[in-house]
């Protein structure tokens, strides 16, 4: 189930769309403070549903649309693209790949797509179960997670036991 | 449900205890035990972690990058039940100091045999053990916006 | 009491722009503001901060880095009201890249002309910056117990 | 007020006596994970009178006693001095220097000295004040202590700013 690539335009910080291939073994992501890596994370996180404001470093979910800079207007939509290569077969077959895509209007409209066919959070969130992958998927790390473990938010260490049991 | 939890638990701990012994040394134990084992699907799960020949009280009583490296082998042990097919660390390396950034690396490149790694650092020593590197940057012309550029290896880990 | 505390948070505020500014740059602009005026001394304090021409709608949405140095500007803001004999940092740094790094130590610099500073760090360009280093260490014949040794300059900046 | 030095001895990992003496400047403290930075600065947060467990990462105060390790018994006290010129006449000024000193055992009992006096914890807290330093001080700083300021825990972020009031 390789990640092949993930494409991010109006989402936080990229006001211009950009586009990263992965490719197999270690992926660095590199830069300065404040130039967009966890950004990166949280596209992916957003991406494959996470619905969680705090989880994504905002107070509501409009703030993860691109607001603009001294120089540039905010945008009115944030779309992120994932795609991968369908070797676990969770669409049929036929599909080499495998494109999940999510957009956020200014509006409040949310879309969902499949193969850029519409479809519900649900079939997103439906098509992720058991492969270890979503929200709160204990394959995304950080330090603050690290420290959740460890001090007695005993929920947290519960929680991932459950959810690989 | 509740054989299917202890079997899972059992599982999880001995993977725990392999793991840490690789990012520790050999002579180290762990173990995670439940506090109440009459019953397992509520119970809290204690997890007791003792590096080279030290006999901390608790697991707060650890500095902080023997936190990181514990917790990193509890999230490592529970990925080897269920292999996610790719895992992404945020700056995870940075409480690490150099031998144990290699340990961390090395069980990273074990892995990766199975899964895709996103290892996002400010680390040299880190971006060493990388396959692959993308920078992210903000132009001064056109603040705030991040851009992908190409990495100079020689230049980050000069 | 309320006359003294809007004097001290007015001075206070202004320090804070002054450090955000040499730990950032100068056309960064910052504030702190009281969210109730009118009830000083109960008001919540709010910290607005807006690095490099962003318009972060909350300090919460600025990044690991961005935050350190943000924080780290009020302290010093406060720090610069009364100045302390001796600061401590304890590993403040981890999440500062390189340039931040070296804005971090000018600043001590600064200010280790009137308090003596302690650093705790895994950092080589703050190791750099330090007049002296003490390295703490554990040996294998008696693991567990810190013991004080010299620190040779070239290999820890190596 | 110039630090000179510090001396611990069966204070955490301090099986063995340590001194550091402290010079003009910046001072850096390096080792590897696990030997014993944090527990220096614990030492120095101690010494000042923290009476939190908490801020000492222990659940109990007795658990800041060395508490040996596979090749050593634990030690039955912790003892804890620091000395500093006494360049801002706290004490007065026929003392050049003011070495402040306290001890636990694992009893429970406590000592507070005062250039070798006995005193109470009071003492030494008093003498300390308006200098900023002391538990709660704003120029003993790490991480945790930095997320704290920047999230919505407001106590702090009023403490900060009324303790330098
Ligand atoms: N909706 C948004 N619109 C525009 N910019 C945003 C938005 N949300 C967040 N940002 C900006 O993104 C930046 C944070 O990026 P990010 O957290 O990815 O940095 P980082 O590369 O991880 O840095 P660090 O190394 O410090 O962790 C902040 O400066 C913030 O102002
Ligand atoms: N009462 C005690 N007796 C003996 N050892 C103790 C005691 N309390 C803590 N320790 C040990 O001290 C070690 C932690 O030291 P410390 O936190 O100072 O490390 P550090 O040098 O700051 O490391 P890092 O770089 O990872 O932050 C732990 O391994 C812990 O077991
Ligand atoms: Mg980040
Ligand atoms: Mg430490």
């Amino acid at each position: 189930m390789q990640l092949t690539r993930l494409e991010i335009k109006g989402f936080k910080s990229f006001g211009d769309k950009v586009t990263i291939h992965f490719g197999e073994g270690v992926t660095g992501i590199v830069g300065q403070n404040g130039c967009g890596k966890s950004n990166i994370v949280d596209a992916i996180r957003w991406v494959l549903g996470e619905q969680k404001t705090r989880a994504l470093r905002s107070d509501k979910m409009e703030n993860i649309i691109f607001n603009g800079t001294k120089k540039r207007k905010p945008l009115q939509m944030a779309e992120v693209s994932l795609t991968f290569q369908n070797t676990k077969n969770l669409l049929p077959t036929e599909y080499t790949e495998v494109t999940v895509t999510r957009r956020l209007y200014r509006s409040g409209e949310s879309e969902y797509l499949l193969n850029g066919v519409p479809c519900r959070l649900k079939d997103i969130t439906n098509l992720f179960m058991d492969t270890g992958i979503g929200p709160d998927s204990y394959a995304i790390i950080e330090l603050k997670m690290v420290d959740e473990i460890l001090n007695d938010k005993e929920n947290s260490r519960r929680n991932l036991f459950e959810e690989a049991a | 449900a509740r054989e299917n939890f202890l079997a899972t638990f059992e599982q999880i701990r001995l993977n725990f205890q392999k793991v840490f012994r690789s990012l520790f040394t050999e002579e180290d134990t762990c173990d995670l035990v439940l506090t109440d084992p009459e019953n397992p699907l509520e119970s809290p799960i204690e997890i007791i972690a003792k590096p080279k020949g030290k006999r901390p009280l608790t697991i707060n009583q650890l500095s902080g990058g023997e936190k990181t490296l514990t917790a990193t082998s509890l999230l490592f042990a529970i990925y080897l039940i269920k292999p996610a097919p790719f895992c992404i660390f945020d700056e995870v390396d940075a409480p690490l100091d150099d031998a144990n950034i290699d340990k961390f690396t090395n069980i990273i490149r074990e892995f990766s045999k199975e899964s895709q790694f996103i290892i996002v650092t400010h680390n040299k020593r880190t971006m060493a053990a990388t396959d692959v590197m993308y920078g992210v940057t903000m132009l001064p012309e056109d603040p705030g916006v991040s851009k992908l550029v190409a990495v100079d290896m020689r230049e980050m880990t000069a």
